[in-house]
């Protein structure tokens, strides 16, 4: 069930009496578990959970509203207090193309992430995208994006064989000289812990300097997204997150983890396949999902 | 990590530690730690260096049962149906299982069923020449079921040992799409009614808990008979399979350790639970 379930039934038996530290317990033992198996980070769980204490003792001195309702609702907007409040807007590059680098673990959703990214700003903000493929090893993917750019009826820079950070100056080059204003460059997946790997990737972000760097997380991460989005951000101070397949049921608590653990916001998620299914993040949205 | 240390709710709260950082995830981890905790207090666990070996015996026997051969059919073409949701490692791990069956000399054919991805056919294409085997692929968008059909019935005029049925990632929660992948698997019945003889579900090892409702739901859809865990290469730990194994009995087979086309091991249970506590 529910979070907000659970809580019912724990505090079923204290109508309208306070809650105490003794019940509380029992509440944050609930509200630990649910956090463990919606995969947010053991040692996130652990600092929610000590705030949350913190927060719902000091509710123990109201009257009026059932204890589990004041309960959830600590949890609750706790939850979105994190998740959120945070402008962010895309600023625009006003001497020249605005470069978006997407990067992120293998087969978590970039090459498609950087086709929807394409198509919204093609269609929402009136841009002239340029899309750049900059993964010259996993096989077909230059075809991939050809494939997808064809679709969102976007322009792709392409070079056979090559370094991705001479590809993606060339593309960015191209870009200036065919007065496209967005330059999208979509990088091969990498493990965080492949130095060499991560290497070529301050180098494309040397040769380019993005204004976007967003990590692309698979909603379906478990607790490896703190290990692996702390080191993208340490390598490359990423500027965003799209949290992708939100179109699933998993639980999604990454979201909470990279946001405590590198403090960067989730600017889009994916919800689906399909090249128009991106959306803008709600945190409320992500907070009910977390909570189950 | 354990020497000298005194058996105590302390080191237990260590090993919790290391369960839950591993995706083994709370539920599974605490019926773990009570086992671990009721051999203690009876008296048959008696030292702190006895633990984590414990700990590690039971969750490769929990793993073990059901060994991790390959379902072979009686005659005719081994037909492997591989399956699972998007980006999990469905096609590259084909390519390095062809490599794989390939080793005794076997005749293996790749049917490129996922017509609906952008360059889904063209990536197992690639994959098909760097092992020199055949593909049969229909135009994008042609009906998937039709061609496993074509690939299964190529496989079984030609003689091949193994078919291998590539599909398109898709999410347990997309109806639509799990009946799509019934069907595919109905109309390779037709064409061999042993087959699919197996049906890997390929786990992406950085998922976490969400792995268990994809166990669950493509098992229902399909009838899943092995699975294939990717990504291992990375610092996930793949701990979720434990709870996979408890809830739809499958055991896993094969182990993904990279992009390339070696990098595919036969699942070692020890190996995975020691890899736990690393
Ligand atoms: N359901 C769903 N599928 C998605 C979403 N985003 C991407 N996908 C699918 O996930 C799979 C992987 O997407 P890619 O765009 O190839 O991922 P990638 O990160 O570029 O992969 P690599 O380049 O190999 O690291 C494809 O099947 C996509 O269609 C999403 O939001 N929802
Ligand atoms: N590090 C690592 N990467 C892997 C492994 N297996 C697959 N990959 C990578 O994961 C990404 C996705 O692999 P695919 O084979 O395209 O995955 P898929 O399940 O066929 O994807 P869809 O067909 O889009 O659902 C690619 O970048 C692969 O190179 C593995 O064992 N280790
Ligand atoms: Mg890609
Ligand atoms: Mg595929």
């Amino acid at each position: 069930d529910s979070l907000a379930q659970r809580f019912t039934r724990l505090f079923a038996g204290l109508g309208r009496s306070k809650l105490t530290p003794a019940n509380i317990e029992d509440g944050v033992r609930e509200v630990r578990t649910a956090l463990l198996e919606a995969d947010v980070g053991l040692d996130v769980v652990r600092g929610f959970v000590e705030r949350v204490k913190e927060k719902a003792v000091g509710l123990t001195r109201l009257d009026g509203v059932a204890p589990a309702d004041q309960f959830v609702k600590v949890v609750h907007d706790e939850l979105v207090a994190l998740l959120g409040g945070e402008e962010t807007r895309i600023r625009w590059n006003d001497r020249g193309p605005t470069v978006f680098m997407m990067v992120g673990l293998q087969g978590t959703g970039k090459t498609t992430t950087c086709g929807k990214l394409a198509l919204h700003l093609r269609r929402k903000e009136g841009k002239k995208p340029l899309l750049v493929a900059a993964d010259v090893k996993r096989p077909a993917a230059i075809e991939q994006l050809k494939v997808i750019g064809r679709q969102v009826d976007v322009p792709v820079y392409a070079e056979e064989g090559g370094r991705p950070e001479k590809i993606c100056a060339r593309g960015v080059a191209k870009a200036i000289e065919t007065g496209r204003d967005v330059v999208i460059l979509d990088t091969a997946g990498r493990l965080h812990i492949d130095a060499e790997l991560m290497d070529e990737l301050e180098d494309v972000k040397g040769k380019t300097n993005p204004h976007e760097i967003w990590l692309v997380v698979d909603a379906q991460v478990g607790q490896d997204a703190v290990a692996s989005a702390r080191e993208f951000d340490r390598r490359l101070a990423v500027t965003g997150v799209v949290l992708s397949k939100t179109d699933g049921d998993a639980r999604a608590g990454a979201a909470l983890s990279i946001r405590e653990v590198t403090g960067k916001p989730i600017r889009y998620v994916g919800t689906g396949e399909k090249l128009e299914q991106i959306e803008p993040f709600v945190p409320k949205r992500v907070a009910g999902r977390i909570l189950g | 990590l354990f020497l000298g240390r005194a058996l105590d709710e302390s080191l237990l709260a260590d090993l919790e530690r290391a369960l839950l950082a591993g995706d083994v995830g709370p539920r599974t981890t605490t019926a773990l730690i009570d086992e671990v905790r009721a051999a203690w207090k009876a008296k048959r666990l008696q030292r702190s260096e006895d633990v984590e070996p414990f700990l590690r015996e039971r969750i490769t026997e929990r793993l073990r049962s059901g060994g991790n051969a390959l379902v072979r059919a009686a005659s005719g073409p081994t037909v492997i149906l591989v399956c699972g949701v998007n980006g999990s490692g469905k096609t590259t791990s084909i390519g390095k299982l062809t490599k794989f069956l390939k080793r005794d000399g076997a005749r293996v054919v790749l049917g490129a069923a996922d017509t609906f991805r952008a360059a889904a056919v063209e990536q197992l294409t690639i994959w098909s020449e760097r092992n020199g085997v055949e593909i049969v692929k229909q135009a994008q968008g042609a009906d998937p079921a039709a061609v496993a059909f074509d690939a299964v019935t190529a496989g079984k005029a030609r003689g091949a040992d193994y078919v291998v049925i590539d599909t398109a990632g898709r999410l347990h929660t997309q109806t639509n799409l799990m009946q799509e992948l019934e069907k595919i698997r109905r109309v390779v019945k037709k064409a061999v009614p042993d087959a699919p003889h197996e049906t890997l579900l390929v786990i992406d090892a950085t998922n976490g808990q969400n792995a268990i409702r994809q166990a669950e739901q493509f098992h229902k859809a399909v009838t899943v008979t092995g699975i294939f865990v990717t990504k291992l290469d990375g610092t996930a730990k793949g701990g979720a399979l434990v709870a996979v194994r408890d809830t739809i009995g499958v055991p896993v087979k094969f182990v993904g350790t990279g992009e390339q086309i070696d990098d595919i091991e036969v699942f070692d249970p020890a190996a995975f639970a020691a890899a736990l506590f690393d």
